[in-house]
């Protein structure tokens, strides 16, 4: 699975996400990707959330509608996204990750999963990661 | 506010092997994604912009390098969501496409619906003109690899590796 989320000078959140699915899947599964509030969400007025992981897991605990409502109640983006992660690994004992930026910008990256790759550019730096806690800059 | 834009490659068990080549992608998704965001100041153009550099890389679970169903088919999903007025578009089960997510925002903006599926999504893609690519572009060896040993593994399990449920993949 592969996704992002973007932030425009006009306050302007969106989200994408896009998927293969699960190796070996029954034919005609669904997973959470394409699922509003699993995959994906986005509100200006909070911000937005792409997800990847343990499909079944994900749609379950509506892991990215989740993350924003938790930031609407005035968490911020890093402390939303991993608190609601971490919670919806240690429900269904499935793994995953999230990407998220809030309505002003602010990052929230979390995974409970071995690896996640990342990246994000914010003010003239690149910046990356994939193992637990890494978290490289690069000047542009 | 400053733009901003933040991807990500999928979370799994990431082998060592595999590293370097997502970490590349995701820096390139990034970096392309945010040159259009500059130039264009379009937030969906980004967002579709980023994720088509990782749907072209076989490194990637979309796309071309998409895993495999048992019956040895990909089948690929997308969800595109715009925050000004809560749209969405979403597409599932999509076949011969090489961009997902770009068919999910034309569903977005181009019909009244927000998620197609099965034969009208197919329906969709052909009146909307929308180039196909083979499985020869989409189905990669990596891809056949995986879903050999996943039905090795399945093999080694009391439960039958077809039974729903069962024997789950590696996950996004």
């Amino acid at each position: 699975t592969v996704g992002c989320v973007a932030l425009d000078s006009n306050g302007h959140v969106a989200s994408g996400t896009s998927t293969g699915g699960i190796c070996g899947k029954y034919k005609g599964r669904i997973g959470d990707t394409p699922q509003l509030g699993s995959g994906g969400y986005s509100d200006d007025n909070v911000g937005a959330v792409s997800t990847t992981g343990y499909g079944e897991a994900i749609m379950r605990y509506n892991l990215a509608h989740r993350i924003l409502s938790r930031m609407d109640s005035g968490i911020d983006a890093q402390n939303a996204t991993k608190s609601v992660v971490d919670g919806m690994t240690a429900r269904t004992k499935k793994t995953a990750g999230a990407i998220t930026l809030s309505k002003l910008g602010d990052v929230g990256i979390s995974f409970s999963s071995k690896r996640m790759a990342w990246a994000f550019v914010k003010d003239g730096e690149l910046h990356y990661g994939i193992e637990q806690g890494q978290h490289e800059v690069e000047k542009l | 506010v400053s733009p901003v834009i933040l991807v990500h490659g999928g979370a799994g068990d990431i082998p060592d092997s595999g590293v370097q080549e997502k970490i590349d992608g995701v820096k390139q998704s990034a970096l392309v994604g945010y040159k259009v965001l500059c130039e264009t100041g379009l937030v969906l153009d980004a967002i579709e912009a980023s994720i088509n550099i990782m749907e072209d890389l076989e490194g990637f679970n979309a796309g071309r390098g998409s895993v495999l169903t048992l019956t040895g088919e990909v089948e690929m999903e997308a969800l595109i969501t715009e925050g000004k007025d809560l749209n969405a578009g979403a597409i599932t089960l999509a076949k011969n496409i090489r961009y997902p997510i770009s068919v999910a925002r034309k569903v977005m903006e181009q019909t009244p619906h927000t998620f197609l599926g099965g034969a009208g999504l197919e329906d969709f893609i052909k009146k909307s003109n929308i180039p196909r690519v083979g499985d020869d572009w989409l189905i990669t060896d990596r891809a056949k690899d995986a879903l050999e040993k996943f039905k090795q593994q399945g093999a080694n399990h009391t439960e039958a590796a077809t039974e729903i449920g069962k024997r789950p993949g590696d996950v996004g």
